[in-house]
């Protein structure tokens, strides 16, 4: 308290600029954690490494904002089960777990090696854990792939909704187009770049849900 | 809205720059690097009531004038916010997911008189 001077909005005691600075950083962490609905700040253990950060942030739109109060997420894979070709792969996301948004753009961010050989034929499943491990899969698109680098590859945001755990599994299998067929094994050589800073990711476009849209689909 | 000086008595707004550095948030909020977290302070007396800051007009001038000699003061009047704008935000979700967001409301950027 200084001594003798008084607030000019309350007539109360003013505070010392060191005691206001501490209740002005107080002020601001609630203000921030209630702006994204959470109720402490996320521990990250394991942060994506800065290179490939750059990278996704980079392949963004720049300037892009979800149209009113929504959200844009990248969400990098891990990748499991990668056969040697490195094509035939299964990427594991984990995405945050869903507020009352609707999902309404969705994109995988492919990176193919310069050297793979002509055209791609690449096919995306959605993989469902189901009874005793044994999985089932859903087709979400496939895509001819002719160029090397990066390729944005859209998928049905419907294909994506549903998994209230936020885990989700999309299966790559991928060959070489020979003319127009593709050929019979899987690739011998790497063909998709699934680590470092050219991992994939998704990008995911969310809009808060307007009031009364559950039920309006029930009615 | 003027921004306050020290011993401003009126209605005025109170600038306040937050470095997320000094949250310690650095690690999760990517961008921006802070903001201003501003907020209204001051005294309203009757004559300043219903006054929104830099948007006084005339009419409103005129309006508090004859207030100001009205001898029965009507209620109290409070220093508030009357222009705020959203932050948008870049940052590590706990699942290391980057979240891009556009909070609404998160800055002030006019005070007034209720």
């Amino acid at each position: 308290r200084r001594a003798g001077s008084e607030c000019p909005a309350c007539g109360g005691p003013t505070l010392a600029p060191q005691a206001e600075r501490a209740v002005v950083l107080e002020l601001a962490k609630q203000q921030i954690l209630e702006g994204l609905h959470l109720t402490s700040r996320p521990r990250i253990t394991h942060p994506p490494p800065p290179a490939a950060l750059t990278t996704a942030l980079r392949r963004l739109q720049p300037g892009s904002v979800a149209p009113g109060n929504g959200e844009e997420i990248v969400s990098f894979a891990t990748v499991t089960d990668s056969s040697p070709a490195a094509c035939s792969s299964m990427l594991t996301f984990h995405l945050p777990t869903p507020r009352s948004h609707h999902l309404y753009r969705a994109r995988l961010w492919l990176h193919v090696f310069p050297t793979s050989p002509g055209t791609l034929n690449l096919k995306i499943f959605r993989w469902s854990p189901r009874r005793r491990h044994r999985g089932s899969r859903t087709l979400l698109g496939e895509h001819q792939l002719s160029l090397p680098g990066w390729q944005a590859l859209t998928l049905p945001p419907s294909g994506l909704r549903g998994e209230r755990s936020g885990v989700l599994k999309l299966q790559l299998d991928c060959r070489p187009l020979k003319g127009n067929r593709t050929a019979a094994g899987p690739p011998r050589q790497r063909l998709l770049d699934m680590a470092g800073h050219q991992r994939p990711f998704l990008e995911l476009k969310m809009r808060a849900n307007e009031p009364g849209a559950g039920r309006a689909r029930r009615r | 809205t003027p921004t306050c000086e020290p011993e401003t008595p009126l209605c005025c707004r109170r600038d306040h720059y937050v470095d997320f550095q000094e949250l310690g948030w650095r690690d999760w909020i990517l961008q921006p690097e802070g903001y201003h977290l501003n907020y209204c302070s001051g005294q309203c007396p009757l004559h300043l009531a219903g006054s929104p800051g830099i948007a006084a007009s005339f009419h409103s001038a005129v309006f508090s004038l004859l207030k100001a000699n009205n001898p029965w003061p009507a209620g109290t009047s409070c220093c508030v916010p009357t222009a705020r704008r959203s932050l948008s935000l870049l940052y590590l979700d706990h699942k290391s997911n980057v979240v891009k967001t556009d909070v609404p409301d998160m800055v002030v950027e006019a005070c007034g008189c209720s």
